[in-house]
């Protein structure tokens, strides 16, 4: 899972 | 995005906006549990402190605003404003007996040790167990109001969404998270039993009771 695309979600 | 997950978050904006309605309308937030408001107010905050570190989006930034303030404003108006209505006797729900172990499992289980990755894990299962206080609630009231179980609705609902987002980032990006995956499907497990009351009586005009 990437770091951002793990922390884009609310 | 897709669609499942703006159905999330939306979802889950209706029930915050629900909860206020109840509340300022009827004046009163009986039936409604303050620990729980408690929990997701500590799930929004220990969540989103990447808001000042990271920036995803204008939705992503405006969305985390809106549940932390909204979050604040509706323990304001249970443990201030309508104080006078807050069921006490019934909301005993004891929330340090949920706080703890998620705290606890956090350190133990997550993807990274680091401050806000640890936090982040923490809100991740706080808010799995949240509504526990709520649920309890009913269960001792043995009944809800219609606005309350649409609330709940909403509510429970919104995991549910976030669980067809998993599956299908799964498909789409090969993106997912075994820890969010987990506790979503814990959380919306816990709905199911209102989910089966609200859908075979709310939704046919009865009053939501529960069996004595």
């Amino acid at each position: 899972a990437n770091r951002l695309g793990k922390k884009d979600e609310l | 995005m897709n669609i499942f997950r703006l159905a999330g978050d939306l979802s889950h904006l209706l029930a915050i906006i629900l909860l206020l309605i109840k509340i300022w309308k009827t004046r009163s937030c009986a039936g409604i549990s303050g620990k729980s408001q408690i929990l997701f107010a500590i799930v929004y905050v220990s969540r989103y402190l990447d808001l000042v570190t990271t920036f995803i989006s204008v939705y992503n930034t405006f969305m985390k605003l809106v549940f932390i303030s909204t979050s604040v404003a509706t323990i304001y108006l249970m443990y201030v404003k309508f104080k006078a209505t807050y069921d006490h006797n019934h909301d005993s729900f004891r929330i340090e007996f949920l706080l703890v172990p998620c705290f606890l499992l956090a350190l133990l289980i997550n993807n990274a040790f680091t401050p806000l990755e640890i936090l982040w894990t923490f809100s991740i299962y706080l808010e799995a167990v949240a509504i526990l206080p709520q649920l309890f609630l009913v269960s001792k009231t043995g009944e809800a109001e219609s606005i309350t179980s649409h609330y709940l609705f909403a509510l429970g609902s919104y995991r549910a969404l976030y669980l067809l987002n998993w599956i299908y980032r799964y498909y789409a990006e090969g993106h997912y998270d075994l820890i969010a995956i987990f506790a979503g499907a814990i959380q919306t497990i816990l709905y199911c039993d209102f989910f089966y009351l609200y859908i075979t009586k709310v939704l046919k005009g009865k009053k939501l009771q529960l069996p004595a």
